[in-house]
């Protein structure tokens, strides 16, 4: 039968709950594996920080739709055995110990977390208990405002997040894509953007290979 | 029916993206 956008909307929860309470809110053994092959072991630092910005998203959300605050899901999905295949290491001690990589993960989570249950609830005006209106436009960028994270690095986790986790919708892959082609068309290119310095420096290093002449 | 482009090649990765040096 045809999908509503009601059940279509439905479906994409359930399949988050099932995805969720499969994968639980510890670290996989497998993530915990690499975690003990790392130079420096990140766990604590992984958990404070998902403690740290989950009360940060906590509170932003709480002021944004109103009392009513949601519990925030704790898991950081690895997605590293493509890496290791990959590159033959087992020690991911840089990529597990950076901040700005846990900060990205959590906000491609959040808002699959968001697009599945806000869809465009979260763009209605609304206001709090004293009449106030609020913030409600939850939709993307809003996460990297909360998080002070930029474009360009949480760009950078949008496919490895969507090859990890296969189970992902349709609809919630479409999500990403379209925050993906957002990124590209104008937020990456604002004017504080650390494009431009990655741009500036990869041409002071000179061309790395002679581009290909044009076809015939 | 609605399929994402992968745009990394095989020899790029997550690992490449975040770092800086």
């Amino acid at each position: 039968p045809p999908q509503t956008p009601v059940r279509a909307a439905m479906n994409s929860i359930a399949q988050l709950r099932v995805d969720l309470i499969t994968s639980g809110d510890q670290p996989s053994s497998n993530l915990a594996v690499y975690f003990k092959n790392c130079t420096v072991d990140p766990t604590e630092e992984v958990l404070q920080r998902v403690e740290s910005l989950g009360l940060l998203f906590s509170q932003r959300f709480g002021q944004a739709v109103g009392p009513r605050c949601v519990g925030l899901g704790k898991q950081v999905p690895p997605g590293l055995n493509t890496e290791e295949k990959r590159l033959s290491v087992q020690n991911f001690s840089k990529l597990l110990n950076d901040s700005t990589f846990h900060t990205s993960l959590l906000a491609c989570a959040l808002e699959v977390v968001m697009a599945t249950y806000g869809g465009s609830t979260f763009k209605n005006g609304g206001y709090s208990n004293g009449g106030v209106p609020v913030e409600t436009d939850l939709c993307f960028p809003w996460i990297l405002d909360v998080f002070q994270l930029t474009a360009f690095d949480f760009y950078k986790v949008i496919e490895s997040f969507i090859k990890a986790e296969p189970s992902l919708s349709k609809d919630i892959v479409k999500h990403l894509e379209r925050c993906e082609h957002l990124i590209m068309e104008t937020i990456a290119w604002r004017e504080d953007s650390p494009l431009f310095e990655l741009l500036k420096r990869t041409r002071e290093e000179g061309p790395v290979e002679q581009a290909e002449p044009p076809a015939t | 029916s609605h399929s994402y482009h992968f745009g990394l090649e095989e020899h790029e990765g997550i690992t490449e993206l975040f770092d800086s040096d």
